[in-house]
């Protein structure tokens, strides 16, 4: 994926079944950010996987105040790459395992 | 912990807490 200096990881081990997963985001590079963040820490939050969308959770994220209007697709981007991720994962990984 | 913040945003749960330094990259 590309690097958008913004890192999100699972914040628990995925067990491939659940509809919801935790993750957990924070900024790695401040630079590749058009607006200024405040030094938020990394924020965990969940997701579902079949019912939202990464631009919904970047635009709470913004509402919130955790990042300017004018980054909002760089989370989205960034949360839209370790989704797709771990889908990867369940869709591929998880059958060879079971 | 104390450096644990919760912020609420529209029906969502937010969970902010400090990066552990081991997970900076280095600059």
């Amino acid at each position: 994926a590309e690097d958008t200096g913004v890192r999100v990881e699972l914040a628990e081990e995925d067990d491939g079944r659940k509809s919801s997963i935790a993750l957990r985001l924070w900024v790695e590079d401040a630079k590749k950010l058009k607006g200024k963040s405040k030094d938020n820490g990394a924020i965990e939050f969940t997701f579902e996987l079949e019912k939202e969308t990464p631009d919904d959770v970047a635009q709470e994220m913004v509402d919130a105040g955790f990042f300017h209007e004018s980054d909002v697709k760089i989370i989205a981007k960034s949360i839209r790459d370790r989704v797709a991720l771990i889908q990867w994962r369940r869709e591929r990984i998880w059958p060879m395992l079971h | 912990n104390s450096f644990t913040q919760v912020v609420h945003s529209a029906g969502r749960r937010f969970i902010v807490s400090p990066v552990p330094e081991s997970r900076l990259r280095e600059q």
